[in-house]
């Protein structure tokens, strides 16, 4: 079967749209079929797989806001990079929160979209911008798991009460099948004193503790670097940290320990 | 007169929260009296400052949903720190959007807030959310000048362009005063490519070359490790390059070149 998966933390630069460009590329490369859906407004994901969407392209902005026209296979693209394609996002996408309100079931929009995807994937990864707006409860109202980036900053564990409790609000009223399959800490800089006080953090908190995945994803300029290319950092230098620490990060998705 | 100084960028984790904390506490150093401002429902400025705000504390909150019966100058907190005072945010912030809807003058809430201060102050500067949502356009609709951290990552360097287009938008059709006072390139690593190449980005462009300032503020993980502290950069260790920087920007904030 399908996995949908959310990737969110409403804290800012993270390392959300990292996440899911390289580990979406890192499954692509063993052989998965991905699909990744640009949910941010500020089209980063897209961006970073070096898709420039013309004119009158169809985007998650049509999807989500014009319901019965659009087939949705039609705005999926293929990526350079077999086996990888993308729901791009658009500009527009901004104004959908205030657009929908009111609106009778505003929070499955997406839900119902992807339910009228005929390709089969083995993932799915979504990328959410810096909010638990409207953008990114449609994304939680459609995945049945999330993976949470957790840069090894004070701010971005800080964030981790209110995501968890509006996951389980979510549960609780929308989509009761929504797991965390695990948290990922982030930008992991061995040399500084903060990485490891937001680890040892992590491990010693009854709510995050038994989520932390084995995988960490390391500081790695490169993977910056990789964004200005418009390539996954596998592909844009495959011996690095970076690279090394998706594929890891793939791995065990794919078989978890 | 007042300087009431926005900082935003759309782009998650540039470094908006950590130039209001840490310019705000260099420019109370430098005997200015400053009032911070904290506009994120993530509170971080709040939380980066020290203050734990107790249930019933006024808020930020307060003063933009509740017009007629709060006395501003009672949300005002002193912080630890001689000159340097705050208006703390909460997390209830992040329903304003949606409450506001349909409201007449929503996006003017905050400047009518403020213009009931009675204390005066040399500086305002106020921390915005990451994203041009109706939180952001109140902190553009009220300010007279706006400072832009730009991350020298790719991703912050191409959240620019929007920006600009809503600054001007906001300049046209609400608040013609307010006017760029620059952009200052954060996260510097002179060891990395990646630094160095969004920097001759910036100073190429014929939009952003004439707006950047002199200072930048360098990557530095003291500035990470003081919010853990809760203190400003320049309380938690003087010597650094996070403390250096900030205190020159301050300068140059006071005597711009
Ligand atoms: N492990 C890492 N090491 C170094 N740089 C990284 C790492 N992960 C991401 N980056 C870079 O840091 C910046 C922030 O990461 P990214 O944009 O992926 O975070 P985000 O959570 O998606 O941000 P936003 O909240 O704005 O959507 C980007 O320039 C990205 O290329
Ligand atoms: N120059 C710097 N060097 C190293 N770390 C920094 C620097 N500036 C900020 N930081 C740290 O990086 C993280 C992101 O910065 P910060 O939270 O200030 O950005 P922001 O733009 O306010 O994020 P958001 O978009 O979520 O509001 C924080 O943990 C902060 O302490
Ligand atoms: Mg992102
Ligand atoms: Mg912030």
């Amino acid at each position: 079967p399908t996995r949908t998966i959310a990737v969110a933390n409403e804290k800012g630069g993270v390392g959300k749209t990292a996440l899911v460009i390289n580990l979406g590329a890192a499954l692509a490369l063993k052989e998965k079929s991905v699909l990744i859906i640009d949910m941010d407004p500020q089209f980063n994901a897209t961006r970073g797989l070096g898709i420039d969407i013309g004119e009158g392209a169809l985007t998650v902005y049509d999807i989500i806001m014009d319901e019965k026209t659009h087939i949705v296979d039609d705005a999926i693209l293929k990526t350079a990079w077999k086996g990888l394609h993308l729901i791009p996002s658009h500009v527009d996408l901004v104004g959908a929160d205030v657009e929908l309100v009111g609106v009778e079931g505003r929070e499955n929009r997406l839900k119902e979209a992807l339910e009228r995807v005929t390709i089969r994937y083995d993932f799915i990864l979504i990328d959410t911008p810096p909010s638990l707006s409207l953008l990114t409860v449609n994304v939680l109202a459609c995945a049945e798991e999330i993976l949470i980036p957790c840069q090894t900053h004070p701010y971005s564990f800080d964030a981790l009460d209110e995501l968890f409790d509006t996951i389980e609000g979510i549960k609780a009223e929308i989509n009761p099948g929504l797991s965390i399959t695990g948290i990922v800490p982030t930008f992991f800089d061995k040399r500084t004193k903060v990485s490891h006080q937001v680890m040892e953090k992590l491990r010693k908190n009854d709510r995050y503790q038994n989520l932390l995945l084995d995988t960490t994803i390391r500081i790695n300029t490169t993977i910056a670097e990789s964004t200005a290319a418009g390539k996954p950092v596998i592909y844009y230098r495959s011996a690095c940290h970076g690279s090394s620490d998706f594929v890891e990060l793939a791995e065990e998705m794919i078989n978890p320990g």
